[in-house]
């Protein structure tokens, strides 16, 4: 599904100068688990901006579903996009002056589904996350966890074929995390592959396989997994 | 230092009537590290927000250092806020088109402290939190744990007599988090009283005391510590 290769940025320029990644390399199967690992600043919602085709890298290849990225443009990257990627932001990006439900059926807005099944499918992509009751309530109106219930439910109510998440569950307390977990499991079970940005153990543990970020390089952890 | 009675929050009308708090009664001593703890959506960034003056209750009473709050106005509200209260916010709260050290100067600037002492003061709390080389950074170049750690930052400039977390190391890893509490554990033994909203066990752990709140109301936690 994800193939980089040297995937490498950088911002700014001379004493501003920050390589946020200085060359990613690694490849995802359609279907894997893969949990996204490392210290605060290394790099982490960097990769995944590039691997969820929100941005450009300075240098490097990146091949999606085996096609190189580089040749998307404009309305045919906003397609991919829309139809293959489920993203979660760090930050929720939540739309403050829409309804939870109207901020839900926003991707579906996008593909053109009619206005009922929006609503219905926006619903119910709701309840999976808890919030079947906070449909009209607006982001400022909610608990810093509820926006971000929200912004997975906006995630994943497209049925993308791969689900980028950073950090899901940073702002839940563990039953609720857990509820999310079972959730990412089920979408994992069902074939969508996952790519989850976390500095929860017990969410890096449910992965498949870690891959750690440390100063914007990438290292393979070997994982030993309890049987 | 803090006393609340009968705390209560409510929301909305008729259908859409959220009792956020309902009925909220405990003290808490000068110097005392309490950590809050309980689901998503319970109840615990608006109590934090009461007892930061940054909101009033539809219902209750609330004394800080002895004076009941319902009292202050204005002005005086205001500056028994800036002088008492340092105050971590769950979604930070930043100024976007300021950088990380006009940030933290902000507090310094309410309080009337000079430019050259004001510039100093932020610049030694960013280090205290592992940003030094980031002080020129604007949030939007700053990763979720660095404008985290930046909005902790601001918070502890003003030497307040009390510091209200709502879920400080919630975008952190394991080590810088850990960071973070030794910097807590610090400021506590030096005399200020903590607060703490948390998820994270490992962070109500290192509290002399856990409050949960669930569905708006507070429970006091028995905590057996290991010793
Ligand atoms: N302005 C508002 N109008 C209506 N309901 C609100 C408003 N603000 C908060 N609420 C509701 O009040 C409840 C408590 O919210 P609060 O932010 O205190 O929860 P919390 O315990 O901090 O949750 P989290 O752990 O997710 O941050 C939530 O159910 C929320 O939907
Ligand atoms: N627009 C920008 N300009 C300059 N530097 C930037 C910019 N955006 C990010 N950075 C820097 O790039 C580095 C990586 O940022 P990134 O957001 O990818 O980190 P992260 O691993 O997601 O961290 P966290 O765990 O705190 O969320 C950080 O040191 C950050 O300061
Ligand atoms: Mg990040
Ligand atoms: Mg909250």
């Amino acid at each position: 599904a994800i193939a980089v290769e040297g995937l490498t940025k950088i911002y700014g320029t001379g004493e501003s100068r920050v390589a946020a990644l200085a060359g990613v390399s690694f490849a995802i199967d359609a279907g894997e688990w893969v949990a996204i690992v490392g210290p605060s600043g290394s790099g982490k919602s960097t990769l995944l901006n590039l691997l969820g085709l929100l941005d450009r890298p300075t240098a490097g290849r990146y091949a999606l579903a085996g096609r190189d990225v580089a040749g998307l443009r404009g309305a045919e990257l906003a397609r991919t996009r829309g139809e293959l990627i489920g993203f979660v932001f760090q930050s929720f990006n939540l739309l403050p002056r829409e309804t939870a439900r109207t901020n839900v059926e926003l991707p579906l807005v996008y593909a053109g589904v009619p206005g009922a099944e929006r609503r219905r499918r926006a619903l119910e992509a709701l309840d999976r996350v808890g919030l079947a009751d906070r449909a009209g309530h607006r982001p400022p109106q909610l608990s810093g966890g509820q926006q971000q219930r929200v912004a997975i439910a906006r995630a994943l109510v497209g049925r993308p074929t791969m689900l980028l998440a950073d950090e899901p569950t940073g702002n839940l307390d563990s039953a609720t995390g857990a509820d999310i977990l079972d959730l990412f499991a089920e979408l994992n079970a069902g074939g969508v592959t996952l790519v989850v940005v976390t500095h929860d153990s017990t969410v890096a543990a449910r992965a498949g396989r870690v891959i750690e970020i440390r100063d914007g390089r990438s290292y393979e952890r070997d994982t030993v997994r309890a049987t």
